[in-house]
């Protein structure tokens, strides 16, 4: 699946007739918080686990529960990306998860370096204001 | 930017380093291009250099397409999800995901295809990885882990930049632009003024 330019690749394949990517299925988990149940969400739980963010998930007895573990890695992922810390699964941050992504982790044995392992000053790069 | 744990480094003798393709992909000349390319943008900004080597085997670094479960625990998905990974210094395993539909040249973002992908911003970031870098927060860097489809991204940021030299220290004639691959077609050769390390 190598195309030497967009031209070159196969008509099949325009405009949007694509295998559905690997992580669409998240987009059905809008606005789901702490304390839900929805179908699939242990799928999240496995891409987390994947990328760092819940280093010890179980193997078996996985839950589709939106517990504590899912909210803390929700919550460390949006400061690593630079969204609203909100430990929801809000629309800006759907739409980051199921955005293509390099396959290491961003989360190494527990610790972090992007953001959220960062002190509080060094992620100081937008200023905030409140109205009055 | 970041680094691994332990901050594993290529060592201090191994400077100049070699890389091969996996001998099974039979890989076009265009494509082995677009990763010279790559490697530039690094090379620009360290004293590292890169070279292709005649042997896959005894390469520093192994580069191949693979797809699902290709025997290092990290399976690829299929299209879209995970694009690539890349191992810690010394390891030198660069592995891109096969089922994804990577363009080698020309300017991507005017394709209708939803899930095209710029096959020189992937190896980019992920020859980042190889040289110990881990992945960044901020969103310009190459570093950064995601990127969209239909997007080219190739030029280090400051913040690769700065965290390439922590690393390796600066090549004394990089100037803070990084340079532009060998490739007959158009390229992005924006100037890269405005990442200008310090």
């Amino acid at each position: 699946r190598l195309f030497p330019n967009i031209s070159s690749i196969p008509s099949y394949l325009v405009p949007n007739a694509t295998i559905p990517a690997a992580w669409d299925a998240f987009k059905h988990f809008g606005n789901c918080h702490a304390g839900e149940k929805v179908d699939g969400l242990g799928k999240l739980k496995k891409y987390f686990n994947r990328f760092g963010y819940i280093p010890n998930l179980p193997t078996t007895n996985l839950t589709d529960d939106f517990d504590e573990d899912l909210e803390a890695a929700l919550k460390t992922y949006q400061k690593n990306f630079n969204l609203n810390v909100t430990g929801e699964l809000d629309g800006p941050t759907l739409e980051h998860l199921v955005k293509p992504r390099c396959g290491n982790p961003d989360v190494v044995n527990g610790t972090t370096t992007m953001n959220s392992g960062k002190p509080a000053s060094y992620n100081s790069t937008k200023f905030h204001s409140v109205s009055h | 930017y970041s680094f691994f744990p332990s901050t594993p480094v290529w060592p201090q003798n191994r400077r100049d380093l070699t890389y091969a393709f996996l001998p099974e992909n039979e890989l076009s000349d265009a494509v082995k291009i677009v990763f010279i390319g790559a490697f530039q943008r690094w090379s620009a900004a360290t004293p590292l250099t890169f070279k292709e080597a005649t042997s896959f085997y005894s390469a520093d670094i192994k580069i191949g397409f693979f797809v699902g479960d290709h025997g290092d625990s990290e399976p690829f998905d299929g299209v879209l999800g995970t694009l690539a990974h890349a191992f810690s210094p010394p390891s030198g395993r660069l592995h891109l995901d096969g089922d994804e539909n990577w363009v080698i040249t020309g300017d991507i973002s005017k394709s209708s295809v939803k899930s095209a992908v710029d096959l020189e911003s992937v190896a980019v970031h992920e020859i980042g990885h190889l040289l110990g870098l881990g992945h960044s927060s901020v969103e310009d860097a190459i570093m950064y882990p995601t990127i969209s489809s239909r997007t080219k991204k190739v030029e280090l940021a400051s913040d690769d930049v700065l965290g390439i030299q922590t690393l390796y220290g600066a090549n004394p004639n990089y100037d803070g632009t990084t340079t532009s691959a060998p490739s007959t077609q158009a390229r992005d050769t924006s100037a890269a003024g405005d990442h200008l390390g310090s």
